[in-house]
């Protein structure tokens, strides 16, 4: 089966949410997202690269509309030392590029993330999987970035789809 | 459609790298993964999270027998000033837990973390998608980290399965 990009998803109804600081040792992702399933919040994506020296930090990708609900949660993380620092970012968009065999192809990513910076676009976070490359970026940027992917992978920058990435 | 883990995948034959202290500008990403294309690396997964000041760090999984090719690339990136550091691990393995609506309910994700706190295995790297949360851990344990998955979601240590996660 041939590779192929079949669209693009934008969406901008999401915050960024970062817990810093965070303890490398085992049982601190669990605590957290218990906490967040127990609030009932949606985790769109959840992003932890490596550690370095005993700390790491975890990104993760909620809906717009759950913003305070975990700014409070945050604030129970900073008290119980969960995290020394928890960020909450509402001016962020996610685009992703989806099709079959994304993630095994090589240069379909690099394409998108070449496309993103001949525009000038910062990529924040990035999250794969075998039908998608998704990238954060800045919310302002949203639809320029839609139409940077769009000509790069389809020669055109009239078509757009939009809905949840 | 209820959301129901169906399986859980692990993959032992994986190096995790690690870009450490790169720029956090439009680009950098584009000709990293554009250096891995050319060099015909197939990148299973990239996971990048949030930035702070302006440095960031990437981790992405290869297949093990690439773990050479990627030093010497890693090697020009130390010299073009791409990265700080390039960390590579071959002692490494992914664990994930796959089935449909995953990363909407909250709280599998949660119970996946948790079942690997319980048995004092570090999570690494996590990374969602749609229909699944996959896990970077130490090699040594992914066994263990399989039984204790099992036991999490089937009630059972007995059944096991294998393949990429
Ligand atoms: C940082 C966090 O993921 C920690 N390593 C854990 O296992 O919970
Ligand atoms: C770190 C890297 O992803 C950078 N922000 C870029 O856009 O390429």
């Amino acid at each position: 089966e041939q590779a192929a990009v079949v669209g693009v998803t934008a969406d901008k109804k999401i915050a960024k949410v970062t817990l810093l600081d965070v303890h490398d040792e085992p049982g601190v992702a669990a605590k957290v997202f218990k906490d967040l399933a127990r609030a009932d919040v949606n985790v769109r994506l959840i992003i932890q690269a490596a550690a370095t020296h005993d700390r790491n930090r975890i990104t993760f990708v909620i809906d717009l509309d759950k913003a305070e609900t975990v700014r409070m949660l945050g604030l129970t993380w900073l008290k119980r030392k969960i995290a020394g620092e928890v960020l909450i970012d509402m001016d962020v968009a996610k685009i992703a590029i989806v099709g079959s065999r994304i993630a095994s192809t090589p240069g379909l990513g690099a394409r998108m993330f070449d496309a993103l910076a001949k525009h000038r676009i910062n990529i924040d976070c990035i999250s794969t999987s075998e039908m998608k490359v998704s990238c954060v970026i800045g919310g302002k940027q949203l639809d320029e970035a839609v139409r940077a992917i769009h000509e790069e992978f389809f020669g055109t920058s009239k078509r757009k789809t939009s809905g949840p990435a």
